[in-house]
């Protein structure tokens, strides 16, 4: 009895590094479809309008982004050198990299939210390699049915465990 | 007390870093809200 | 003991496949980055950060900086302060415009 509880502990240990694995891979394919969808648009804008936008109208990737309420009053000290900053609000903030900005803007077609039409499911694939394909199709399904509600906790556990 | 030390300027991506910290900035706002409103309501009201 | 062990072999055999997929997604990521015909379009606007935001409610400030910079966030319960330090070049910040 004692090494069947030891097995079935071990069967769960293995079973929730399976799910973090699985969410590792899947922000490394929405980051890899945001990426290229990016560099897609951008080329297509630049052949459009001749020639890439203003220089003080870009940033370039990697970047940070700090939002917070236009009412919040930040008091920044900056050292000569430009080598350090320290900012003091007197309000929340939020902190985002480049890769929550890229989703925030449909990027990665709404994969993560649940929310990607069939015909930009076909673009996803197409952003990633053949034999990836097959985890777009479960993202999208799975974000999807967890949008609606559909796939209860336990079940997107299963989920996870049938898929891997 | 708790600071979070992060790395940044690396390529792109790995953002489940920022979550961490969004979330302990929100929830110390509403904490100290919900202590301003407690400490507010606490005065005794003075006898006229 | 014989059903739980098949279990967990099978358990092993997908948490390997995930191990090398994820070690595959990674080294395409980089190699899709460092390709200097995509970092020349590797480029957000200010009209798409202004996207993402409600313009008229929130401001946007951009941090840009060289790697290994820290940045430090204190214990939001004594003060909303963030720090950022770089040792390999300056940092540029700068305010989204508004329009």
């Amino acid at each position: 009895a004692q090494e069947c509880q030891n097995l079935e502990i071990e069967k769960q240990k293995r079973i929730e590094r399976i799910k973090q694995k699985r969410a590792q891979l899947q922000e490394l394919l929405l980051q890899q479809i945001a990426f290229k969808n990016l560099v897609q648009r951008n080329q297509q804008n630049e052949q459009q309008n001749q020639g890439p936008p203003a220089l003080n109208s870009t940033i370039q990737l990697p970047f940070l982004i700090v939002n917070t309420s236009k009412r919040t009053v930040i008091d920044c000290s900056i050292s000569s050198d430009k080598f350090e900053y320290l900012f003091n609000f007197d309000n929340t903030f939020e902190i985002h990299d480049d890769s929550e900005v890229l989703k925030r803007m449909g990027m990665s077609f709404g994969l993560e939210a649940g929310t990607c039409s069939a015909e930009d499911l076909r673009i996803a694939k197409s952003l990633v390699p053949k034999a990836l394909e097959g985890y777009i199709t479960d993202m999208s399904a799975e974000f999807s049915w967890i949008n609606q509600g559909l796939l209860s906790s336990s079940a997107q556990a299963v989920s996870h465990l049938e898929v891997a | 007390r708790s600071r979070i030390l992060v790395s940044i300027g690396e390529s792109f991506g790995t953002s489940e870093k920022f979550q961490k910290i969004n979330q302990m900035v929100c929830n110390s706002d509403s904490h100290l809200k919900r202590s301003a409103e407690v400490s507010a309501a606490s005065k005794p009201l003075k006898r006229l | 003991r014989h059903p739980r062990g098949a279990e967990l072999g099978e358990l092993q055999a997908a948490e390997r496949q995930l191990d090398d997929l994820i070690q595959t997604c990674m080294v395409q990521l980089r190699l899709l980055t460092e390709d200097p015909a995509n970092q020349h379009a590797a480029y957000v606007t200010c009209q798409d950060l202004r996207s993402i935001v409600d313009p008229s409610e929130q401001m946007v400030m951009v941090v840009k900086a060289p790697p290994e910079t820290q940045l430090q966030v204190s214990d939001p319960a004594e003060a909303f302060q963030v720090s950022v330090r770089s040792t390999q070049g300056p940092i540029d910040v700068f305010l989204c415009p508004e329009d």
